[in-house]
C-alpha cells in the first residue's frame, strides 16, 4: 500500500476528497487470519469513540486489547495446543488485509529497505472489526466457523465485510457458506467482497461466483521488485523480494540435479526435501527448478539460490538470497553454467523497477467463465495484488522457514486485491452513505479503467480475467447511472435458476414462491453491471439482455448509448434515456448477435451511457465453452 | 474411537430467524440435535449456533443423522463444513 493508492488515484491526507466524519462512523469487517492488535496501523490516536450503531463486543482472547480503532474482534478457529484462543494473528494474512482496508497512514516504512513510503488503507479513519476465522498450523478456515463470523459480523452492524478466503472452485450456493453469509448481509445492506481465487491463469477457476458479492481479482502494478542475477558472463533480471545483501560477490554454481547423492535426477533437479547434500552445495549458489523449496538450499548451507518459476510476473519473500527467473532466463543461466569450466553468479539486494505497462493481469489471477451461472460475469473488478506491502504480524514468520519478524511485509494474491476494493467501496460509502451494496458495486464497476488483456503475456482471457476493469476510486464518486440489485432481484434470479421451494430458502433465508414470470427469467437480465452470454461455439446467436438504471448524476440529464468495438453487433433500445429527476429509473434492451465465436473463445465489446460528464461503461461478453 | 471417526461437522442450515418473539434458537438446535442423536446429551456433537442474522448450527454428524435432519421441516439443508483456504 504504499504505491498501490497512489497508483489508483487516491491520494495520501488532503490531497484526497474525503468525508472525515462519515469515515469514522465507518466499520469494515474483516473475516480472516485475525489480527495484530499492537500494530501502529490499528493505533486509536486521535481516534473517538466507537459509532453509536456498533453493537459488537471485544472477544479477542488471551492478550488482546481493542481500541478505538480496532473496536472488535472475535475468534472462531478451534481451540489448539500451539497458540492461546485468540483473535491474535499468527498468520500475518489478517493483519495485512485488515490494514490494506482501514489501516492508519504510517510513514516510512518498507520491508529491510525495500518499497518505502506510507502505508495505509483506503480508509484511514474508518474503523475494523476483526473475525478470526483460520489460525496457523491448522489446516484452512473452516466453513462452519466462516458462516458464525457472517453471522455475528452482520448483527454487530458492520458496514461492509472483506473476505479474502475461498476453496479451489466455484461451489454450488446451497453448499457455499461465502454465498449464505453474503446473502443474508446483502439483505441488510451490507455488501461483501470476496477475493476471486489465486488459481489462473487457468479458465474457469474462479471460486467466488455468487452475483451479490463482489469479486475482486489481482493486477501487478506499476511497481516491481526485481532481484538481479550477475552471471562471470553478463547479466539478467530475475523477480523476488531480497532483502539480503551479499555485497556483489559473486559465488560457484551448482544445478540441484547433480548436488544430490540420494535423489534420482527428477527429485533433485527441483531441490525437493531431502535431496540436497551439503557437502555439495555448501557455500554455492544452487540452482533449482521450482521455486517451491529454495529454503531446503538454504537449510544444507548454500550461500542463495536460483530458481524459475512460470509466474514470475510477481516477487516472493524468501528466508535468504533467491531470484526467481522466468523460463528464457532461468535456461540462459544453466547453458553458462553448463558451458563454463568455473561458473560463477552473484545474486543481488532487491531493486525496484517501473513498469509503464501497468495495471496487467496477475497470472496467478483466478479467471473466469463462472462455471455454476455461466451467464454471470465473474471476477467482476481488480485491484492491485501483487508484492503489496502492509501491517504484518511478527508473530508469524514473513516467509517459510524464516526467522525473522517484521511489522509490515510483502504479500501477493488475490487476498490482497480484495480490501483494496474493500478501502475503495468503503471510501465512496463515506459520499453515498445510503446507497446499497448493488449502487456501490456498480459505481464501481462502470468506471473502472479499461484493461488490455494483451499487455500481460500469459493473459488470453481479457473480461473473464479482469471483469469490468480496474478499479478507479475517485470516478467511482460520481458514477452519473448505477444499476440496482436488491433482495427481490436476486430472488427473481434464484427463480429462473429453478431454484424453488425449499431450495429457495436456503438462499434467501425466507419463505418466499416464485411467480411464474420469475421462474421465466434468465439469470443473464439479472440487472447487473456486466453482461454475458454462454452460447453455441458454432451457430449463430442473438441474445437480449434487459437493465434498468438509476439516475445519481444530475437531476435533468440525457445519456446516449454507445457499443465500442466491432467485434459484436450490438444494438440498444431506446438509445437515448432522458431523466428529470434523481434516483428516477430508465430502462432498456441491449440486443448482440453474431456468429458462434467458436469453442473456449469469447468476443467482448462495451456498452457506454454518456450524458458528456458522466460514462458509465458495462463489459457485455458472449462465450462458448 | 470409531464412532468419532464416523462423524464430520456438518451445517444444518435452517434460513431467517423466525420473527417471533418468543423463538429460542439455541433451544430449538438443541432440541432437534437431541431428536436426532436420540440422546438428551448433545455434549461434543453442536459445534456452532447460528443465531443472531441467520439460523442454523453446526454439528458433528453421522452420515445417518445427516440425512435424517435433512428431512425435517425446519431443517433448509445439511452439507458438511469444508476447508477453505487464505487466498
Amino acid at each position: 500500500t504504499t504505491m498501490s493508492w497512489d497508483f489508483m488515484g487516491l491520494k495520501e491526507g488532503k490531497r484526497a476528497k474525503r468525508n472525515p466524519s462519515i469515515e469514522s462512523n465507518t466499520i469494515i469487517g474483516v473475516i480472516d487470519s485475525g489480527i495484530y492488535p499492537e500494530s501502529e496501523s490499528f493505533s486509536d490516536k486521535g481516534f473517538g469513540p466507537p459509532p453509536k450503531k456498533w453493537k459488537g463486543v471485544c472477544e479477542g482472547g488471551t492478550n488482546f486489547s481493542c481500541n478505538n480503532k480496532l473496536i472488535g474482534a472475535r475468534s472462531y478457529t478451534p481451540k489448539t495446543n500451539e497458540f492461546p484462543h485468540s483473535a491474535r494473528d499468527n498468520m500475518g494474512h489478517g493483519t495485512h488485509t485488515a490494514s490494506t482496508a482501514a489501516g492508519n497512514a504510517v510513514k516510512d516504512v518498507s520491508f529491510y529497505g525495500l518499497g518505502n513510503g506510507t502505508a495505509r488503507g483506503g480508509v484511514p479513519a474508518a474503523r475494523i472489526a476483526v473475525y478470526k476465522v483460520c489460525e496457523a498450523g491448522f489446516e484452512g478456515c473452516t466453513g462452519d466457523g466462516i458462516l458464525s463470523a457472517y453471522d455475528d459480523a452482520i448483527a454487530d452492524n458492520v458496514d461492509l465485510i472483506t473476505i479474502s478466503i475461498g476453496g479451489d472452485t466455484g461451489q454450488p450456493f446451497e453448499v457455499d457458506p461465502t454465498a449464505i453469509g453474503a446473502f443474508h448481509a446483502m439483505a441488510k445492506g451490507i455488501l461483501t467482497l470476496n477475493s476471486a481465487g489465486n488459481s489462473g491463469p487457468e479458465s474457469s477457476t474462479v471460486s467466488s461466483i455468487a452475483p451479490w458479492i463482489f469479486t475482486v481479482a489481482a493486477s501487478n502494478t506499476n511497481r516491481g521488485f526485481v532481484t538481479k542475477v550477475v552471471l562471470g558472463d553478463g547479466k539478467t533480471v530475475g523477480r523476488s523480494v531480497n532483502s539480503f545483501d551479499l555485497k556483489g560477490t559473486k559465488y560457484p554454481l551448482v544445478y540441484g540435479e547433480s548436488a544430490t547423492r540420494s535423489c534420482d535426477a527428477d527429485s533433485a533437479r527441483f531441490c525437493s526435501p531431502g535431496c540436497l547434500d551439503s557437502k555439495l552445495v555448501k557455500g554455492k549458489i544452487v540452482l533449482c527448478d521450482s521455486a517451491e523449496h529454495p529454503d531446503e538450499a538454504q537449510a544444507m548451507g548454500a550461500i542463495a539460490s536460483i530458481t524459475k518459476s512460470s509466474k514470475a510476473d510477481f516477487a516472493t519473500i524468501f528466508s535468504f538470497s533467491v531470484s526467481v527467473l522466468s523460463e528464457d532466463d532461468y535456461n540462459t543461466v544453466l547453458s553458462y553454467m553448463n558451458s563454463t569450466k568455473n561458473p560463477k553468479a552473484a545474486v543481488l539486494k532487491s531493486g525496484t523497477t517501473f513498469k509503464q505497462t501497468a495495471p496487467v493481469i496477475a497470472s496467478y489471477s483466478s479467471r473466469g467463465p463462472n462455471t455454476i451461472i455461466p451467464d454471470i460475469l465473474k471476477p467482476d473488478i481488480t485491484a492491485p495484488g501483487s508484492e503489496i506491502l502492509a501491517a504484518y504480524s511478527p508473530d508469524a514468520p514473513p516467509s517459510k522457514s524464516d526467522t525473522r519478524h517484521v511489522k509490515y511485509s510483502l504479500l501477493t494474491g488475490t487476498s490482497m486485491s480484495c480490501p483494496h476494493v474493500a478501502g475503495v467501496a468503503a471510501y465512496l460509502k463515506t459520499f453515498h452513505p445510503r446507497w446499497s451494496p448493488s449502487m456501490i458495486q456498480s459505481a464501481i464497476m462502470t468506471t473502472a479503467w479499461p484493461m488490455n488483456a494483451s499487455a500481460s503475456p500469459i493473459n488470453e482471457m481479457d473480461e473473464f480475467a479482469y471483469g469490468a476493469g480496474h478499479v478507479d476510486p475517485i470516478s467511482a464518486i460520481h458514477p452519473g447511472l448505477v444499476y440496482e440489485a436488491n433482495k427481490s432481484d436476486h430472488i427473481a434470479f434464484l427463480c429462473g435458476l429453478n431454484y424453488t421451494g425449499k431450495n429457495l430458502k436456503l438462499i434467501s433465508g425466507d419463505s418466499v414462491s416464485c411467480t411464474k414470470e420469475q421462474t421465466k427469467s434468465l439469470p443473464r437480465n439479472l440487472n447487473y453491471p456486466s453482461m454475458t452470454a454462454q452460447v453455441s461455439a458454432t451457430k449463430p446467436f442473438k441474445v437480449a439482455f434487459r437493465r434498468t438504471v438509476t439516475n445519481v448524476g444530475m437531476s435533468n440529464s440525457t445519456y446516449k448509448a454507445k457499443v465500442v468495438g466491432t467485434k459484436l453487433k450490438a444494438k440498444v433500445v431506446p438509445g437515448v434515456l432522458s431523466f428529470k429527476s434523481l434516483h428516477e429509473k430508465k430502462s432498456f434492451t441491449v440486443t448482440v448477435s453474431g456468429k458462434g465465436p467458436g469453442a473456449e473463445k469469447l468476443v467482448s465489446t462495451h456498452l457506454i451511457w454518456s450524458d458528456g460528464f458522466h460514462s458509465v461503461r458495462s463489459p457485455i461478453v458472449v462465450y462458448a465453452s | 474411537a470409531k464412532d468419532d471417526q464416523d462423524k464430520q461437522v456438518y451445517i444444518v442450515y435452517m434460513g431467517a430467524l423466525p420473527a417471533r418473539v418468543d423463538y429460542m434458537p439455541m433451544s430449538h438446535h438443541t432440541s432437534l440435535l437431541q431428536e436426532v442423536i436420540g440422546e438428551s446429551s448433545i455434549e461434543n456433537r453442536l459445534v456452532r449456533s447460528y443465531k443472531r442474522s441467520f439460523n442454523g448450527f453446526a454439528a458433528r454428524l453421522t452420515e445417518s443423522e445427516r440425512e435424517i435432519l435433512a428431512n425435517m421441516e425446519d431443517v433448509v439443508s445439511v452439507f458438511p463444513s469444508k476447508k477453505l483456504k487464505l487466498q
